[in-house]
């Protein structure tokens, strides 16, 4: 078997494809749905004989030649019943950028907040999603981080499936300051309204954001080493 | 593994793809790679006799490189390489818990010429 035989150096073959080494994950993630999907547009792509410019995610509409979907790990700030002003969760998003070493483009950061299952029966409160960068930490999970610019701030009716932002900018300075992380403040507000009244006496919409709350930064670059340019190609 | 077999009546030794599969799973490389099961290794291999130059997928200059061959045994012979290439994408996670696609040109052999 090839993986025995003293000749085959995995490790050249390991540098080869970009990899400084094997890793060893303890276990294996949940494949994304959009990454699940794009590899297997080009399985059945290559099975059909279709020519591919796969430095083009079409999927995505950018160039990119590697996409890495980086979890949240992060943590809840605190978890309350809607108070007065109607906050009811604010939790720091953590990504390790450490893993985006080379000297690629970066073609897109698309952070994902998948809010729960869309409800178009019982109506829901309305929500008011604020996201700002973390300009210092504080204590690491023990007190609240002091907040720089306002990101997004926008506001959804109920729990609305996913929301997404262009965080591109954002990552492009964390690299730019080769910074290994990007720690983003996440606050949901709960607005009153006389659905709200109602249904927060019936259920607490903090619970079940809080339960269902995922949120991940897809970041994708193009290395033009590994991409030849397609007007060359041309 | 050299899977597909030449086909009949086709002279072993001329020009073409020999078709190689690596098994991830025979490197260990199954625990952190996601898709695909492995990579196919082709390689192209074979003589490109003058009298068959027309025949074997050849550019013009591999013609003339034989010819001249013919002429002068000092010129080289014309050699047998990959003339069409295909990418290929491979999904993994790391140590951090992402998850990762990675696309790579120009790796697979899909056809041998002259």
């Amino acid at each position: 078997a090839w993986g025995q035989t003293s000749e085959f150096q995995d490790y050249d073959f390991l540098q080869f494809l970009g990899l400084e080494k094997a890793p060893s994950p303890h276990r294996f993630q949940p494949v994304p749905r959009i990454l699940r999907k794009i590899i297997r547009a080009r399985e059945a792509a290559a099975a059909s004989g279709a020519s591919q410019d796969l430095c083009y995610v079409k999927e995505l509409g950018v160039r990119g030649n590697l996409l890495r979907l980086l979890p949240d790990q992060g943590f809840f700030l605190n978890t309350q019943k809607p108070s007065q002003d109607g906050s009811c969760l604010q939790k720091v998003l953590y990504f390790n950028l450490s893993a985006i070493k080379e000297k690629g483009k970066l073609t897109m950061a698309l952070l994902t907040l998948d809010l729960g299952p869309r409800s178009y029966y019982n109506l829901q409160p309305e929500l008011v999603v604020a996201l700002s960068v973390v300009q210092d930490r504080g204590l690491w999970g023990r007190s609240h981080p002091k907040l720089g610019r306002l990101l997004a701030q926008l506001s959804v009716p109920g729990p609305q499936g996913s929301l997404q932002f262009n965080l591109q900018g954002v990552v492009k300075d964390w690299n730019r300051n080769r910074l290994k992380n990007l720690d983003l403040y996440l606050q949901i507000l709960v607005k009153e309204d006389r659905y709200s009244r109602v249904n927060v006496q019936l259920e607490n919409p903090c619970d079940r954001l809080i339960g269902s709350l995922h949120a991940s930064l897809l970041v994708v670059t193009l290395n033009p080493k590994h991409c030849h340019s397609s007007s060359r190609k041309r | 593994r050299a899977a597909i077999p030449v086909p009949k009546g086709f002279c072993k030794n001329l020009c073409h793809r020999h078709q190689l599969f690596i098994n991830f799973q025979d490197l260990g490389w199954h625990k952190w790679v996601i898709a695909p099961k492995g990579f196919m290794a082709n390689y192209c291999h074979g003589d490109c006799p003058f009298s068959m130059t027309t025949y074997l997928n050849s550019s013009n200059y591999a013609f003339m490189q034989a010819l001249m061959h013919m002429a002068d045994p000092k010129v080289p012979k014309a050699v047998c390489i990959p003339t069409k290439l295909s990418p290929i994408s491979m999904l993994y996670q790391d140590n951090d818990k992402n998850v990762i696609l990675r696309h790579y040109e120009d790796m697979v052999v899909d056809e041998c010429g002259c």
